[in-house]
């Protein structure tokens, strides 16, 4: 019981807005479409017991176990993406064609323990 | 950061990142795709591993710039006539990918009504090998096409090239295609052919679809 942190649901894992602006990384010159894209991002705790929504993994549930019982010598399990989907994009290759390709696992739609 | 963006340029087939030396306009065909794309995916919708324009499988698609020119040496058969070697460099396509579409675009960006009631024919010729400058064997090209353009509308010419753009992916068999403008009628006073082609009313891309089976998952449900 000591060792029992309560977890507020904003902490729980889950999607987190994340915006990528292609400017922020440079790549507004070659990149034609999107200038950017909503990517999210995987964010929060993986508490004891885990519950359905957090869509944990058999191995996940165990190692929870095991950090419940010992919490210094095993972590918890990571918040990871579990449904992942893809964009389209416009841009230049290195001999100025114009290319539009598909991207898989692109944007966060679902986190998972 | 340089290694991070290694790795995810390279996941998109890029050796480095793109500098383009002059932003060469996307065409509308690639602007709705890229519209419609956005909105299947929001809809979880459609394969996208099928090109429907197209009607092919694919996830890439590209528009290869000509990097040919104009051939000024004179031919015999060829006289009043405007001869153009185009070269599309399909070495941009990784050893993975499949080339499932590739389509010659032809585009005579000027309205040919001025020249009269002259007709024009194109023919279009696969190299086979190299000659030497200046000569043109019969026996180091193929026809490929030969199609008339009527005096009035702005000219396109489309032709599949599928099978020809596969043999050039091999190393050292890429001799590109030659195309000749001929008139076969008579030209208004200050028209000639050469006015058609020498300028860059001519525009030649090779549009290739391909698909790289790694980077694609079909959503087609099961039965």
């Amino acid at each position: 019981a000591a060792y029992y942190l309560p977890v507020t649901p904003s902490n729980v894992c889950k999607p987190r807005r994340l915006y990528i602006d292609f400017k922020d990384v440079g790549w507004q010159d070659w990149i034609i479409a999107p200038q950017g894209y909503l990517a999210n991002y995987c964010h929060g705790e993986c508490p004891f017991p885990l519950s359905e929504s957090l869509n944990g993994t058999n191995h996940a549930i165990l190692q929870t176990l095991v950090h419940s019982f010992d919490p210094k010598g095993t972590p918890q399990p990571c918040c990871v993406p579990i449904k992942l989907s893809p964009i389209s994009m416009l841009y230049y290759d290195n001999n100025d064609n114009v290319v539009l390709r598909h991207y898989e696992d692109m944007v966060v739609d679902e986190c998972g323990c | 950061v340089d290694t991070q963006e290694k790795l995810i340029l390279s996941s998109m087939g890029l050796s480095s990142r793109p500098k383009p030396s002059h932003q060469a306009p996307v065409p509308s065909l690639l602007w709705r795709m890229f519209k419609k794309d956005g909105e299947r995916s929001s809809e979880s919708d459609g394969d996208p591993c099928v090109v429907s324009e197209y009607g092919v499988r694919g996830n890439i698609v590209r528009f290869i710039q000509d990097q040919g020119s104009l051939i000024s040496a004179p031919a015999v058969h060829c006289f009043n006539c405007v001869r153009k070697h185009l070269f599309f460099n399909v070495s941009v396509l990784e050893d993975v990918e499949q080339l499932s579409f590739a389509q010659l675009e032809m585009k005579f960006e000027q309205d040919l009504a001025h020249l009269g009631r002259s007709v024009f024919s194109v023919d279009l010729y696969g190299v086979r090998r190299t000659a030497l400058k200046g000569v043109t064997h019969e026996s180091s090209r193929r026809l490929l096409l030969s199609q008339s353009l009527g005096p009035g509308a702005y000219a396109s010419v489309h032709v599949n090239l599928t099978q020809l753009a596969e043999t050039w992916r091999t190393p050292g068999k890429n001799y590109g295609v030659q195309v000749e403008v001929h008139s076969s009628g008579e030209l208004e006073e200050h028209a000639s052919v050469g006015k058609v082609a020498r300028t860059p009313e001519l525009r030649a891309s090779l549009v290739a679809v391909s698909l790289n089976p790694l980077q694609c998952r079909s959503r087609r449900k099961r039965s």
